[in-house]
Order: structure tokens, then sequence, then C-alpha cells
């Protein structure tokens, strides 16, 4: 059983600490604040009211022994460098932080988190790729210069089969699998296409492909 | 040329106005604190310090005539949902709302939101996947009950081609492509497999299927 520590529950943290425990993690939650961990207490294997930047405390609750260690302060930069430093000086745990910006960002690193988190970014970057590309419904990358990306079809090639298409030899696309609106509302299907396949209105398209292949195919049939 | 407006640049409004202008769309930027328009009026089309809840101010700064109005005020709920009614009684934005938490998200999509983000939830949610199942990099949602993974190959499976493991009738599993460690550090490379394709340590199998057989092959093969 994965044992993680979870150290201030803002937005952040409170949100991570309940979807660990419901996915049967143990999980250990720490905040200054009492009135929070109230909240808490009955969702998590250990909920406990003290400073996070006092290695004592952490030890205590047994903070050196779990698998990964989240410091999830944000306001308060001083207090989520001490507790980083805490964490890290706790044996084994793997040390994952959140930060505001790209500059808390490197300082956390530099001083020795695995791994910094910035949900406001992270959501800014997402939400500004699909506003100024349309068609992209989501991209995700796999690679330094491929990407997984769902695309609504254009209008140039319904009614084309993926043979005639021959997306893969003409512009380096690899259609994956498509998703198609059922007959009834709300209903869908993912279809993995064959050669037959036929692309049409309504279908969204899963392509993997390098970054430049999949722009220029926005590009051109926008 | 895309039109977009942001009221309120917290953590989250001021990386989506930058990263929105980044991408070559034209960007009305408001916030009440004239210091933090500052910050960014070198950076976007038009910057005003004002009050995001007014509706003269919104229409006088042209918020009526753009393509979409992020509205990102999350402490203030209450002018959260004044600068959304307002920026709804303009004729055309589609609006898009940011939320603390699930109540305020039910909220604001009953007062007009056409869509509602919570970075924190979004990235907490993410994170607890990982963390819960170590050999899963990366799920996105491709369809009510398909995804599209990156999962670590599972040492049962090294040294087999995908003809031997013949993962779409056995286990109904895509595997769409491959990514592997080049030779020298820091090097990667994507591959879209075929049938004598074998899978090595170290590579990354990226598939698309139904979530229940994705859960399935990582509990089996783990
Ligand atoms: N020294 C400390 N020890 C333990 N908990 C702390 C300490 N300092 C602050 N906290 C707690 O950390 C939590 C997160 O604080 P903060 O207000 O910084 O959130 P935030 O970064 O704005 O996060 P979010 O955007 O996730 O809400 C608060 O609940 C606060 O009580
Ligand atoms: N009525 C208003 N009109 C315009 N701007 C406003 C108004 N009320 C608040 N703001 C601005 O909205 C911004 C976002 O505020 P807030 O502190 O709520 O951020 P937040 O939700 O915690 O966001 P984040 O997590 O993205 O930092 C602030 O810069 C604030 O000045």
């Amino acid at each position: 059983m994965q044992k993680v520590g979870v150290i201030g529950l803002g937005r952040f943290g409170m949100a991570l600490a309940e979807s660990l425990a419901q996915e049967g993690i143990e999980v250990i939650a720490l905040d200054s604040r009492p009135e929070i961990i109230n909240q808490i207490k009955d969702k998590v294997a250990l909920a406990v009211s003290g400073d996070g930047t006092d290695l004592e405390t952490l030890r205590s609750l047994g903070l050196g022994k779990v698998d990964t260690v989240i410091v999830a302060i944000g306001e308060d930069f001083e207090a989520c460098q001490l507790a980083m430093l805490a964490a890290r000086d706790l044996e084994y745990p793997k040390v994952i932080a959140r930060a505001n910006d790209r500059v808390k960002e490197k300082i956390l690193r530099r001083l020795g988190a695995d791994e910094v988190i910035m949900p406001e970014e992270q959501a800014a970057l997402k939400l500004s790729q699909r506003l100024s590309r349309p068609t992209l419904l989501e991209a995700v990358e796999i690679g330094k210069d491929h990407s997984f990306v769902q695309v609504k079809s254009p209008r140039g090639i319904h009614g084309k089969t993926l043979l005639d298409l021959n997306l893969r030899k003409k512009l380096g696309l690899n259609l994956v699998a498509i998703k198609r609106p059922g007959t009834m509302a709300g209903e869908e299907a993912v279809v993995i296409p064959g050669p037959d396949t036929m692309v049409h209105e309504g279908d969204v398209l899963m392509l993997v492909a390098r970054d430049k292949d999949i722009d220029r195919f926005l590009r051109e049939f926008e």
C-alpha cells in the first residue's frame, strides 16, 4: 500500500489529498489551520494540525516512511521552502512541490524538489492552446517533437476513406482512432479505423504525429 | 484575428493573457489593481485597470465584440458572479469562468458560463492518477469509456514482437506509438509500430483502448 504525505491543504492540497484517498492510497495530511483538518479528517488515513516546516513534527507523523511527500503551500513562499527542506531531510521520500510561478519553480528545484507543479500555468497553457486553434480539441506531448491530438475533422476530407486520403504517406499523420457522435443524443462511439473507414462530418480525429505535420494539417484544412 | 477578453489577472488570468498573446491572439486584459496592469501592458494588445463587474466598463473596452471572455476572479466570488453576469449581458462572447471548487462551478454554470475551469482540481486529479498507478505516465479521456494512455512497458512483455503479443485481439489494446530512449542521454525516438516491432526495456507504450482493458493490463502486468 502506497503512503503519501500532503503538507498544506489549500485548493490544490485539499483536492489532492481527497483524490489520493479515493484511489486507495494511505494519506497523511498536515495543515497549520485546525478548521481545515476538521474538513478532511474523515476522508484520509491521518490528518493532523501542525507546522509543516518543523522537522520533528514531520518525523513524529511518520512522514519519513512514506513514498512521496507533496508540499502544497503557495502564498507563504518562505514556509514552502522550509517545509521543502524539512521534507528533504527525511530519509527516503520523493518530494513534489507546488509553485506559483516560474521563478519559484526554479528555486524549489534547486532546493531539491524532484518535481514542481504549477496548476494555474498548466491550465492557462491548455486553454490558450485550445482557443488559438479552435479545431484542436486536445493536445498531449508524447516526445520532444511528437503529440497526440484530437481535432475536429475538417470539411475538406468528409466523405473520403483513409485509403483515398493516405494520411500517413502524404501528411505524416497516424490516425489512431475516430470519435463519432451516435444517433441518439449523448451517444458516441470510438472507432479504430481501417483502410475502408470513411470520415464523416462531426467526426473527431485522434492523431499521433510530429508537431510540424499537425500544424501544417491544421493550417491547410481549417 | 481572434479577440479574447480576460477579466482578473491572478496567477491563472495572468498566465492565460500572456500565453494567448504569444499565440498571436488580440487580448484585452482588465484588473482592478493598477500595479498588475503595469506588469502586463507591454505584452498584450490592451490592458486597463477598472472594475470588471461594471457593464459600462466592459462595453467601453470593446469586450462586447470579442470572441471569448474569460472571468478569472477566484477569491472574491461575488465579484466573479457579477463579472460573469456583466459578460453575459454583452452580445456575443462565449464566457469561460474560473472556479475554486465544485460548488462554485455549479453556480457559475447556472449563471450561464459556457465552460468552467478549476486549475487546482485538474492538476490534483492528474497527479493522484499518476501516483496511484506508477506505470501510468499520462492518461487522456477520449470518450466516455476510452482513453489514450502512456505506460511504462511491463517487464513481462520485453523481447516480444507485436505479432507474438497480439495486444488487440487478446487484450483489446491498440498500440499506436512507442517512445524509446535513444543511445545518447536526452535522446528519444517515437516509433510507429508494425507487426515485427519488438518491445524493449525502457519503452513507453502509447495505447488507445477501453478504460477497463487498460486497468486490467496495468493490474495483470505490473
Ligand atoms: N507552515 C505551515 N505548515 C502547515 N500548513 C501550512 C503552513 N503554512 C501554510 N499552510 C497551509 O497551507 C495551505 C495552502 O496555503 P495557500 O493559501 O498558500 O494556498 P495556495 O497556494 O494559494 O493554494 P491553492 O491555490 O492550492 O489554494 C493553507 O491551508 C495553509 O493553512
Ligand atoms: N471586480 C474586479 N474587477 C477586476 N479585477 C478584479 C476584480 N476583483 C478582483 N479582481 C482581480 O482579479 C485577480 C484574481 O484574483 P484572485 O486573487 O481571486 O485570484 P485567484 O483566484 O486566487 O487566482 P489564482 O489562483 O489564479 O491566482 C486579482 O488580480 C484581482 O485584482
